[in-house]
């Protein structure tokens, strides 16, 4: 653990609680797209099924249930409590069109997989390489499902990016959520900096869909900076 | 360390 992690996890949770919060306070999650918390969803679930299998800290236990929860939490909020005043006109972003790519990907690049290896498992060509069945532990499909959520990712923030582009503006508040949002990405390149040079660690998938996810952000970072620290709302 | 199925980070 080192400061940028530790910075960039709670940088994560500020714009998850954010979120829950102004949806909370104002009884309203007008301008929040319900897909990409969703996907959000998706991805701490496909992600922290490892809570079943390993444990690695207290302290990483914790965080993985409280993301999991408050994503849930999200969801319940948009599409339950506060449905009505949920914004589905706007947020017309096609999921499927990348859930099933990122999918796809997953199978094909991996770390327990190249894609050969992957055309043998299919084809049932060696037993020890079945992803399930007598004598499979499920760490294969828990590599794969890993693999979707760091892939998914790096792009569920896209129909909340299209959301805002599509009506012109977004509230100060859902602002600082996409900034919080964004600058743990950042935080975790250092991270993954850091970790190269002190521990000889290095998450070529991570890292790859890391960088693609910060790159999205850019826009929009530059963006707040600009306008939202010298007005109330972004307009675009 | 390549890292392989145990992940650590969140």
């Amino acid at each position: 653990m080192n400061i940028f992690r530790l910075t960039g996890d709670l940088s994560h949770l500020a714009a998850i609680i954010i979120l829950l919060l102004k949806i909370w306070k104002t009884r309203s999650c007008a301008g929040i797209s319900g897909k990409s918390q969703i996907l959000f969803a998706l991805v701490f679930t496909t992600r922290y099924l490892d809570l079943l299998t390993s444990y690695i800290s207290l302290y990483n236990t914790f965080m993985k249930v409280v993301y999991i929860g408050c994503a849930y939490a999200t969801v319940y909020l948009i599409y339950m409590k506060f449905k009505a005043t949920y914004d589905g006109n706007h947020d017309t972003f096609r999921a499927e069109f990348l859930v099933v790519p990122v999918g796809g990907l997953s199978f094909l690049v991996n770390h327990d997989f190249t894609p050969l290896e992957f055309l043998l498992v299919i084809m049932y060509v060696s037993y020890d390489m079945a992803l399930c069945g007598p004598g499979s532990n499920c760490s294969h499909c828990f590599q794969i499902l890993w693999t979707f959520s760091i892939y998914l990712e790096s792009v569920a923030i896209l129909p909340q990016l299209f959301m805002i582009s599509k009506t012109g503006e977004a509230e100060t508040i859902t602002t600082h959520y996409l900034f919080f949002l964004g600058l743990y990405r950042a935080l975790y390149l250092i991270n993954w900096i850091w970790r190269f040079y002190f521990e000889g660690f290095f998450d070529l998938i991570a890292i790859v869909a890391g960088v693609v996810q910060t790159i999205l952000y850019c826009d929009f970072f530059y963006l707040y900076v600009t306008k939202v620290v010298y007005s109330e709302r972004l307009p675009l | 360390i390549i890292a392989r199925t145990r992940h650590d980070e969140l």
